[in-house]
């Protein structure tokens, strides 16, 4: 799990059974506290692959967006809430909900997109790298260090800095900092629900950057399902995605989009490998 | 699939937030005490586990 704290804005990311939304009222609190208010909200996640063992407020997205709706401000009164689909792996289904203010809704415009990646069926042998030897006498900062770079997490960007965990007996964190850019990767790699996901924010002035930065990540992993999210205010970053992971074999399988307020465009693609 | 394991899929929060004190502008949210931050993930049932930081912001990677 991953935070992020820039001077106006916080991302949180957690697995688990953690309970995210319940950040929300102690976050705009102390916000308050340093002359801060909340103006736009946005809570994305897939499908959990074991719903039945996630606590209140996650027990249903219904449930989840009646917990932001009574936890946000009253201000913030453009809302949405939406499950896009993926017609061939119901599995990979993208929740999001976002809200923002009247200023946010009429004004916002960004020249960063943000692009969240689900990966399930692992590579076996690349997973393997993601346990720890037992009795490595290791911290989980030197362990997750050793991950990084034997997995080949250190060439995505290599001009990141890297801030790295690997977890007992198994599991990995990472936080990628680069000037003013986030990366980060979660990995759970048992075999039978193994997961990894990538995260970055780029700018759609970047060129090929996007297509080098998703194909490197996705390589570490090989997974058989890959879903991919793209957020953007006016740009078809989206279509970038494809040229990154067909080339590694996966095959576009659907692709959905919407309008949300103060986050733009979402376009949610699912991808399978043509060998399954 | 196995019966029940641990849940990869993450969920995801984003909050944005504005202000008109010059004196903030530049640290903002970065202000925020450790001891704040902890009691926020408290709430969530995380903890730090290691963290980095720069110029422009911080990251931290959380337990679980």
């Amino acid at each position: 799990s991953s935070l992020f704290v820039y001077p106006t804005k916080i991302i949180i990311k957690t697995c688990g059974t953690t309970q995210l939304l319940k950040s929300i009222r102690p976050l705009i609190h102390h916000a308050l506290n340093l002359n801060l208010t909340l103006v736009s909200c946005c809570y994305t996640r897939g499908n959990f692959i074991f719903p039945l063992s996630q606590p209140f407020p996650h027990t249903s997205f219904h449930e989840e967006v009646v917990y932001l709706e009574n936890s946000l401000p009253n201000h913030l009164c453009y809302r949405k809430a939406s499950v896009m689909p993926s017609n061939l792996l119901p599995s990979h289904a993208w929740h999001v909900f976002s809200a923002c203010d009247q200023t946010r809704f009429v004004h916002f415009s960004s020249d960063f997109y943000t692009v969240e990646v689900c990966m399930t069926e692992l590579d076996r042998n690349l997973a393997r790298k993601f346990f720890r030897r037992p009795g490595d006498g290791k911290s989980g900062d030197a362990a997750g260090k050793e991950m990084t770079e034997i997995s080949g997490i250190n060439k995505i960007n290599p001009n990141a800095l890297v801030c790295d965990f690997a977890f007992d007996p198994c599991g990995y964190s990472m936080n990628g900092i680069d000037g003013d850019r986030y990366s980060t990767i979660h990995v759970t790699p048992e075999d039978g629900y193994s997961y990894a996901s990538f995260e970055c924010i780029g700018s759609i002035y970047d060129g090929d950057d996007l297509v080098r930065t998703l194909k490197r990540a996705v390589q570490v992993f090989r997974p058989a399902k890959v879903s991919v999210s793209t957020t953007t205010a006016s740009n078809r970053v989206w279509a970038r995605v494809a040229g990154a992971l067909e080339p590694l074999g996966l095959k576009c399988r659907s692709c959905t989009a919407d309008e949300f307020p103060a986050l733009g465009s979402v376009v949610f693609q699912t991808f399978t490998a043509r060998r399954k | 699939m196995a019966l029940s394991g641990f849940e990869g899929f993450e969920k995801r929060l984003e909050l944005n937030f504005s202000g008109d004190d010059p004196i903030f502008s530049n640290m903002g949210l970065r202000q925020l005490p450790f001891d704040s931050l902890q009691q926020v993930l408290h709430e969530v049932q995380c903890t730090v586990v290691s963290a980095v930081g720069n110029h422009y912001f911080d990251a931290y990677v959380l337990s679980e």
